[in-house]
Parts: structure tokens; C-alpha cells; sequence
């Protein structure tokens, strides 16, 4: 039903646009607005611990977004507690990168992180180079497939409204609601991209996204064995309850 | 519930796009 289509698109773009950390054309004035090389080398010299806990904290914050646009997407809240809670436990942080890839500049392979761009370099002295070129390459890659600010919207709504995660208490509803999700995308695909495959493509993502959100549980158990402290005093608690194993 | 009192709490409060 093009209707019933057309009003779930039209409330997930909503709900994507009205919580999103900097609106599309913010984006574009910072877009060459770069670290300078002095910025760059006192991320660097930065002592390991004091860098994960500024990433921590700059994550947290844009998981509290994403929270926010599930709660704003009709039918999110109709769903058990349970299921909400398991949803944005196991898909915040993919939400997270989807949504990175809006502030991602594929031409100079930089990332906007405390209000300028900056590359991979950047976050060397976090020790963990694989997880960060893996995040850049990832994003690199979905900004190819040039997405519009309405794609971004349903297939980030598509990567959280999953029924991939396990322990759901009503994975019909999920379902149901996953399926209308997955048509509004089709549809508007179809519409705005020659490629045929481009929804293929677009969804042949998704492994490596939840390959990162791994890798990203693994790094940070191998810094908490080395820094327990600075994990339990100095992390955000919400980091903490969503990530901590 | 317990073991995810903030998620919770986040999914309980009204938040406006003012307040994000």
C-alpha cells in the first residue's frame, strides 16, 4: 500500500532529520574545515587512555541521538520494553556509523571529530589502528554509494528495527515492522538511483557493520585489562551499560 | 530493566529537538 508506505518513509526522515547532530548543510560549511598539523600531533602525543575516553564520550553523545530517533519512529514504542532496549543495545553503535558517513569527507578521507575534520592519523595513539582504518574504509565505502539524507534515514532505521537480534520477545512485531521499513527503502532507492543493485549493495553493508560493533567490544575489552580505572571512573555510564562485557 | 537503567530511563523521558 503506497499510502502506508509513503507515511512511514516520510516519519523515519522526519524523526532521522529532526535528531541529527548537525544538520546536512552544517556539514558542508565544516566540510574542509580541517585539524591543523599541530591539532593533529597533540591528538597524537595524547596519552592513550585520554583519547579513548574523549572517543567515548563523543560516542555516547551520538548514541543519545539515536535513541532519540527510534523513540520518534512510529511503531519503536509500541514494541515491548524488552525489545526496544535489546534493539538500541545491539544497534545503536551501528546506527552511530551509518550515520558517520554523512560527516565523512571520501575526498580527503577525513572525519569530523570535535567540531573539524581530521584523518585516520589522528586516532593513532588509541592502539587501535585495525578497528580505525576498518571505521574509515567503512565509511569510505558508504559514502560511494552517494546515498540521499532520505536513504541514510531508512536504512538506518532498517539496521536498528532488526530481527537478526537475538532474545527478541515479539519477533513478529519487529518483523512486521522491519518489512514496512525495508519497503519505503526499496521504493525510494528505486526512485533516486539508476543502479539497479543499489539496494544490494547498500544492504551487502550491513556484515561489516556489525563486524565492527565486534571489533569495537574486543578493543575496548583488551584497553579495560589495561586501564580498568579509567574505564570505571572516567567513561560514560551509558557507554558502560551498553558496552561494557 | 535493572541492568539497563539509563537505556530505560532515556527511552521513559519526553525529549524535545530543543533539548537534543
Amino acid at each position: 500500500n503506497c499510502g502506508i508506505m509513503h507515511r512511514i518513509a516520510q516519519n523515519i526522515i522526519k524523526s532521522h532529520l529532526e535528531t541529527c547532530q548537525y544538520t546536512t548543510e552544517e556539514l558542508q560549511q565544516l566540510a574542509w574545515q580541517t585539524h591543523s598539523y599541530e591539532e593533529v600531533k597533540m591528538y597524537q602525543s595524547k596519552p592513550r587512555d585520554v583519547l579513548w575516553q574523549q572517543c567515548a564520550i563523543q560516542i555516547t553523545h551520538a548514541i543519545q541521538y539515536v535513541v532519540e530517533f527510534a523513540k520518534r519512529i512510529s511503531g519503536f514504542m509500541e514494541l515491548c520494553q524488552n525489545d526496544q532496549i535489546l534493539l538500541l543495545k545491539s544497534g545503536c553503535l551501528e546506527v552511530v556509523l551509518v550515520r558517520m558517513c554523512r560527516a565523512f569527507n571520501p575526498l580527503n578521507n577525513t572525519v569530523l571529530f570535535e567540531g573539524k575534520y581530521g584523518g585516520m592519523q589522528m586516532f593513532k595513539s588509541l592502539g587501535c589502528d585495525d578497528l580505525v582504518s576498518a571505521v574509515f574504509d567503512f565509511a569510505k565505502s558508504l559514502c560511494s554509494l552517494q546515498l540521499t539524507e532520505e536513504e541514510i534515514a531508512l536504512f538506518s532505521a532498517a539496521v536498528l528495527i532488526s530481527t537478526d537480534r537475538p532474545w527478541l520477545m515479539e519477533p513478529r512485531k519487529v518483523q512486521k515492522l522491519q518489512e514496512k521499513i525495508y519497503f519505503a527503502l526499496q521504493h525510494i532507492m528505486q526512485k533516486n538511483h539508476m543502479d539497479e543493485d543499489a539496494l544490494a549493495k547498500l544492504i551487502s553493508r550491513i556484515p561489516t557493520l556489525s563486524a565492527l560493533c565486534t571489533l569495537h567490544t574486543e578493543e575496548l575489552q583488551a584497553f579495560q585489562q589495561l586501564h580498568p580505572e579509567t574505564v570505571n571512573v572516567l567513561f560514560p555510564p551509558l557507554y558502560k551499560e551498553l558496552f561494557n562485557p | 530493566k535493572e541492568k539497563h537503567k539509563i537505556l530505560h530511563r532515556l527511552l521513559q523521558n519526553s525529549t524535545s529537538p530543543v533539548e537534543l
